[in-house]
């Protein structure tokens, strides 16, 4: 029996939108102390890690560990029928081949069952090594999203390199080239439209920018976006989510040959 | 010459 109840129903609305372009379908491990999914991007150049804790839901059962497949475009059809305000269960049964999303209202007056297929689904589990990262930038994330936008339109890779300049994101196509500057910030009204550059060593790593704009569709679950690189490792880029966990984007860099 | 990189080269499978 599992029974997970999300009094932040918008919550998952916003995961689901973050991750739905780049995984189309994926398995949803839910144990005693969470909801999580680990799934590769169709090319295996990407890899998306969620945790939802059980501190997070209002109420948390999960009697057995237990990996629901689901298809992301179908549930996510499914969660757009919540309204930002509700508060959405999910349920399934031991051994039952579906899942039960509840969409209740803030003032109980209207309360919505959808049940959707499950799926079998072979997927890796990648074990993701404790890395220690050269730089880790943190930054508000609607202003990093701006940047990958913004060079997306100018060329199809972006260099991020750290030095004890700040943080430059740069691009070049056939139109021209682009260097965007950050530099450390932390003399702002707010803690979250603060830019921090933790340097250990410079590093400079090229991304394509496809995947950098896919990984921005997470804005909406927080004010801050963190960026962990490392020589030779793929870059994480991970938004927190408040109280509950996180959602963690991996991207292999491009490398030369 | 610049190449993509595979997530799979950087993290095993568990």
């Amino acid at each position: 029996m599992l029974e997970l109840r999300l009094v932040q129903g918008s919550l998952l609305k916003k995961v689901l939108e973050a991750i739905k372009d780049l995984v189309n379908d994926a398995n949803f491990d839910c144990s005693a102390t969470g909801f999580s999914l680990q799934a590769m991007d169709s090319s295996h150049v990407a890899l998306v890690a969620l945790l939802l804790r059980n501190e997070g839901f209002e109420h948390y059962r999960c009697d057995r560990n237990i990996s629901m497949g689901m298809n992301l475009g179908n549930m996510n059809k499914m969660l757009k029928c919540a309204g930002n305000d509700d508060i959405i269960t999910l349920k399934a049964d031991d051994g039952s081949d579906t899942v039960t999303f509840m969409f209740e209202s803030p003032n109980q007056d209207k309360i919505a069952d959808f049940e959707m297929k499950l799926m079998d689904i072979d997927s890796e589990h990648l074990g993701i090594p404790e890395a220690e990262y050269h730089a880790i930038v943190r930054m508000p994330s609607a202003e990093f999203a701006r940047i990958c936008k913004d060079l997306s339109s100018i060329g199809d890779t972006v260099v991020i390199s750290v030095t004890k300049e700040g943080v430059k994101f740069s691009t070049k196509g056939d139109i021209g080239t682009a260097n965007i500057v950050c530099r450390q910030n932390t003399t702002v009204d707010k803690p979250e439209e603060a830019t921090v550059i933790e340097m250990k060593e410079p590093v400079s790593l090229t991304f394509a920018l496809r995947y950098m704009n896919s990984f921005a569709k997470a804005t909406p679950l927080s004010h801050t976006v963190t960026i962990s690189l490392s020589s030779e490792l793929p870059v994480v880029v991970e938004y927190k989510i408040e109280d509950m966990g996180y959602v963690r984007f991996y991207l292999a860099p491009k490398i030369e040959e | 010459d610049v190449k993509q990189g595979n997530i799979m080269s950087f993290f095993k499978k568990v």
